[in-house]
């Protein structure tokens, strides 16, 4: 038997918005210690990685470990169906072919469920080693969002420039160039609106905007990014979900022909 | 403006 039960659908709704620019389908591992999905999307560029642990549901029982495999068209559908207050128990029996949602409004007085058919879907999972970055730059999510939405406006690529002095983001195509520089900042009061650099050496990487936009799919989980960077290998951008997990974005760069 | 690189020039399936 398989149950997760969350006080709020809207954040099942943010994570799935979160990812379903990048796939159609994905196969979540459930365990006892919780829900992990690894996928890459269908051009094998990006890869998405995500943890929600079983102490950030309000109830959580997974009696045998269960890999299913949803199509994510679907499961919007469902999610469409709930409010973002209502709560949301996902369940599944040992080897079903089935999941269903359940949504409770917060007065009980509605109680809904969806039954939605499970995939066997190809398992690719990639081995992904520990690495010590070159650079780590935390920043407030929204402004990461507003960078890319920008950049991508001027080229299909968004170039990045790590140093101790901050960080700068160019674009350039048909129309012109852009560039917007950040500088690491000390404001205490407002934590959340801090940038800061963790840099053992400069890093100067290319990626395309397409992704850094799918990605940014992820910015009403958390109000933080990090972006990891190192010279050979890919970005990852990371969304804190507070109280719940973390989602991991891995981007191939683009290199020079 | 350069070509892409997939996670496969980097990662193993496992």
């Amino acid at each position: 038997m398989f149950e997760a039960r969350l006080v709020s659908s809207g954040t099942l709704k943010k994570v799935l918005d979160a990812i379903k620019d990048l796939l159609n389908e994905a196969s979540f591992d459930c365990s006892d210690t919780g829900i992990q999905l690894q996928a890459m999307d269908s051009s094998h560029v990006s890869l998405v990685s995500l943890s929600l642990r079983a102490d950030g549901f309000d109830k959580y029982r997974c009696d045998r470990n269960l890999t299913m495999g949803m199509n994510l068209a679907s499961m919007t559908k469902i999610l469409k169906c709930a409010n973002n207050d209502d709560t949301v128990t996902v369940k599944a029996q040992d080897d079903a072919d089935c999941v269903t949602f359940v949504f409770e409004s917060k007065k009980q007085e509605k109680i809904s469920d969806y039954e939605m058919k499970l995939m066997n879907l190809d398992q690719e999972h990639l081995g992904i080693p520990e690495t010590d970055f070159s650079c780590v730059i935390h920043m407030p999510s929204g402004e990461f969002s507003r960078i890319c939405r920008d950049l991508s406006q001027f080229g299909e690529s968004v170039i990045i420039s790590c140093t101790k002095e901050g960080v700068r983001f160019s674009s350039s195509g048909d129309i012109g160039s852009a560039n917007i520089k950040l500088a690491q900042t000390n404001n205490i009061d407002k934590e959340e609106e801090t940038v800061s650099i963790d840099l053992q050496e400069p890093v100067t990487l290319t990626f395309a905007c397409q992704y850094l936009n799918s990605f940014t799919k992820a910015t009403p989980l958390s109000n933080r990014v990090s972006l990891s960077m190192s010279a050979n290998v890919p970005l990852v951008v990371e969304y804190e979900i507070p109280d719940l997990g973390h989602i991991r974005y891995y981007l191939a760069p683009k290199i020079e022909e | 403006n350069g070509s892409q690189l997939g996670m496969s020039d980097y990662y193993v399936l496992i």
